[in-house]
């Protein structure tokens, strides 16, 4: 089983359709996938017609004290995608930080949770929120590889600085090394800030960055509004291309599924 | 003095560009303005070529125990844009959350530091991060008027629901009532998702949306790379003259400034 988070401070760069995206192309290729969604704000339980105020249980339950692990195999939910489950956030993730205050011990239940389905899933993909905290601090200590999705604009190449000294960070706290990929989205070709922005991206990190780019599909809106991932919905979209060529490149990397 | 927040749970619908943007504006008319960063992320901070890792006194310090009161008035700095200061953001915000656990009674440390400004600035306005936490919850409380800054694609309808959820928790515990304006972003009359969002948002929220929407307009990009407002750098660009409108709109209904 592999286990990919998609994570990134910034928002809106593309991180809940990144991990859609993915799912839909290794559904369509007859793995099992599960997504977990992280985010209180519950976009991608949201995308999939689920409500993220009402939807129980799910991530949250894990980190309740009271959890009992004997009921995780019922956690996960199929969805109106063959070959893809989902862990469901709702929006008392949100409340999760408060709760813990000071005490410790509770970075590693995602970790757990997800070794526990091993035989049931070929990919986790989990969906990370905006913003550093224990949520993310779990989908970073879970995670075999993390996708980093960088908008290609200027800001967000200070903004990826800080991500990496995040990742920095969590490394020292896992025993385990971290490697993460960078990938380019919302490239559009035409605009000077985004063909500049990539190629600085490239300069920089030179061994982190994919080498290929998710171009501006305004087809990934309609998928959207139709809660299926473009990938299933246009597989020969210029978007579902690109996320099949990244795909690609994290599947020769690793030993394959 | 007026006290704006902009604010949404959904990541990248364009909170910090909005602040920015009118905050060009009203620096342009001659306003007196102070933006405030509440985001441990820091795009706004960093908008303006401060680091947020290493940009200190700023927002975090009004969150200790022993910060002193009388240095309040070194906080704001100058920005390189004439009439805007800034209140910085830094990335050990994202720790406050855990460190004030279940402790109570930090809900109106920037309602109170905002109120003894009254004689230095005419607006303030305030950048929200995307999660709420006592970060979102400390805007809230501070601001006369609330804007909420939604993406015109499907998706964002589900979100905003969540977030007037969020806003009428918020209302019970505020003394005054928070009025709030929400502003269609990113809109590309092209897309047909686009469209039909922004009716939709329309019909189902007719005293709520401000009539008109902010178009896409790459520009914003360009001007991100320099650091200056567009309403400053491109005051006759789509989206500056869509972000006049609202300002004039803001205006309109209030008292003027
Ligand atoms: N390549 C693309 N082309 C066009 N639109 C895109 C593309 N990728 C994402 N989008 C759109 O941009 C918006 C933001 O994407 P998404 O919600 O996936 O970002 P995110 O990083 O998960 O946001 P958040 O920080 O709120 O979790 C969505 O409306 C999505 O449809
Ligand atoms: N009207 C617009 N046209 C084109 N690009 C825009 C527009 N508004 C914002 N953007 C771009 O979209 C991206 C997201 O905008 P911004 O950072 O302001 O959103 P945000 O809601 O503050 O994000 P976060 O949730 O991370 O705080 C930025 O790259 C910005 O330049
Ligand atoms: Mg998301
Ligand atoms: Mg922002």
């Amino acid at each position: 089983m592999k286990v990919w988070a998609v994570s990134n401070q910034k928002g809106g760069v593309g991180k809940t359709t990144t991990a859609v995206s993915l799912a839909g192309l290794l559904a369509n290729r007859g793995s099992r996938v599960l997504l977990v969604d992280m985010d209180p704000h519950g976009s991608m339980t949201a995308y999939f017609g689920f409500d993220p105020e009402s939807v129980s249980p799910g991530v949250y339950e894990l980190f309740r004290d009271d959890f009992d692990a004997a009921r995780l195999p019922e956690l996960p939910r199929d969805t109106r995608v063959d070959g893809i489950s989902l862990l469901p956030a709702c929006t008392a993730l949100a409340t999760l930080d408060r709760q813990l205050g000071a005490r410790h011990g509770k970075g590693l239940v995602l970790h757990r949770a997800v070794r526990q389905l091993a035989d049931r899933f070929d990919v986790v993909c989990i969906d990370c929120p905006p913003m550093l905290g224990v949520l993310m601090i779990n989908a970073l200590a879970a995670c075999d590889e993390l996708l980093v999705p960088v908008q290609t604009e200027f800001l967000a190449l200070k903004g990826l600085e800080r991500m990496i000294r995040t990742l920095d960070m969590v490394q020292k706290s896992r025993a385990r090394e971290l490697p993460y990929r960078i990938v380019p989205t919302l490239f559009d070709r035409r605009t000077r800030a985004s063909v500049d922005t990539l190629r600085e991206l490239r300069s920089r990190y030179p061994d982190r960055v994919w080498d290929g780019a998710i171009p501006v599909d305004t087809q990934f809106r309609e998928a959207s509004r139709l809660g299926v991932p473009l990938t299933v919905l246009h597989p020969w979209s210029r978007g579902s291309q690109a996320y099949r060529k990244l795909l690609q490149n994290l599947l020769d990397d690793g030993d394959g599924l």
